[in-house]
């Protein structure tokens, strides 16, 4: 059966050439909306895709939302596919979706680490990093979540090629956060910057590096309660919220760190489903709950951003 | 392809520092392979760690002589990622 948007199984995992194959999908299927971008290539060469869904305008305001910087994370591509399947059918039909395009333009990237996602497919279900090869070590990757230049190379990154959260050996060497910084410079205009991790039901705000309070903290406190608040009111999945430092750890270099001070006020990380049964393990039949609840945050969120232009 | 027979995922409370101290001690011994999915960090937050077979007995040993609370979180890793595959190829058809 040819693969369509309407045949296209929402309620599984897929691998990476069948996103990639999806997204021609839907920008085919509504090419006034939805096209596809490619940004940059991945340290293994793979085209690093974006879709923008927009209604017009030059160089609008816009959402910037991106799943699966930590390859294994895979319910958050997953999500990804269901919020890109929201807004080709929500325009025209959900007033607030509606609204929200009417002003914005909305950059998704499903996959952001293509090359450990693909890894994690062919060889190790468990994989997190990119696939660099770091000179002098044996082991490969860098953390993607610790490579930007916020606070690079401060405690909460590991300088070790071993370990889970090495920080590589400068800021931004990693092509796949290069790809997404030269993007978000040249455009100019973000307003909302949402990167999406998994697991431990946590919507979290700058900063990470630093226990310093961020300018607008308490606004970004308010809206993440709204949010969070939205989000558990679909299937009582119950979140916590705050500033990474303060409700996890310090982690340094991190992707909304150097968004913040890119002035991107509204920067946001959710950590979805779920909270210790299966980890990122997380079974495909909770795929849809929880793409479906995490939309409800986003919503808030793009609608906040909607209504308080800065 | 990685396979996880024998791995399982140990959700550890540590009582206080010290013994968030004694777990990051664990981290430290690579050729224990261990890949913390949740680090440790403060006593009020969870830690989860993937063992590889051939240290969980040890790694038990260590815990259970620092009197540090565990719970096994996932029993067998590479079922879970068995019932994935089985579930994404089901899918085609």
């Amino acid at each position: 059966m040819p693969l369509s948007i309407e045949t296209f199984n929402y309620a599984s995992y897929h691998n990476l050439d069948e996103i990639y194959d999806f997204m021609d999908l839907l920008a085919a299927e509504k090419p006034s909306l939805v096209s596809k971008i490619q940004i940059g290539r991945s340290y293994e060469g793979r085209p690093i895709n974006i879709l923008k869904f927009s209604t017009g305008g030059v160089k609008r305001p816009a959402i910037w939302i991106d799943t699966g910087i930590h390859s294994r994370e895979w319910v958050t591509q997953a999500s990804g596919i269901v919020f890109a399947k929201k807004l080709l059918d929500g325009y025209g039909k959900d007033a607030s979706v509606t609204s929200i395009l009417d002003h914005f333009d909305i950059f998704l990237e499903i996959v952001t680490n293509p090359d450990g996602f693909a890894f994690t497919h062919s060889k190790n279900r468990m994989w997190r990093k990119t696939r660099s090869i770091n000179s002098g070590s044996s082991c490969v990757g860098v953390d993607p979540n610790r490579n930007w230049d916020a606070g690079f190379g401060v405690a909460g990154s590991s300088g070790n090629p071993c370990s889970e959260t090495y920080r590589g050996p400068r800021a931004n060497s990693e092509p796949e956060v290069k790809a997404i910084v030269d993007f978000v410079k040249s455009h100019g205009n973000i307003k909302a910057f949402v990167s999406i991790h998994s697991y431990s039901q946590l919507l979290l705000y700058p900063f990470g590096y630093t226990s310093k309070k961020a300018a607008d903290a308490q606004e970004l406190d308010a809206l993440a309660k709204k949010a969070v608040d939205a989000l558990s009111s679909l299937h009582g999945t119950q979140y916590k919220y705050g500033s990474i430092i303060t409700t996890i750890y310090q982690a340094s270099g991190g992707t909304i760190d150097w968004t913040y001070e890119q002035g991107i006020k509204y920067s946001y990380t959710f950590e979805l489903r779920d909270t210790g049964r299966y980890g990122f393990m997380l079974p495909a039949s909770q795929i849809i709950p929880t793409a479906e609840e995490t939309w409800l945050a986003l919503k808030v969120i793009m609608e906040h951003t909607r209504d308080h232009p800065y | 392809t990685e396979n996880f027979v024998g791995h399982q995922v140990l959700r550890i409370s540590a009582a206080d520092e010290a013994q968030v101290d004694k777990v990051k001690d664990l981290e430290e011994l690579e050729d224990l392979q261990l890949d913390f999915w949740r680090a440790p960090v403060h006593p009020e937050l969870p830690i989860d760690v993937r063992v590889p077979f051939a240290s969980l007995q040890g790694v038990k040993v260590y815990l259970e002589s620092h009197d540090i609370d565990y719970s096994i979180m996932i029993e067998d890793l590479q079922e879970l990622v068995d019932e994935e595959q089985l579930h994404m190829s089901r899918r085609h058809f």
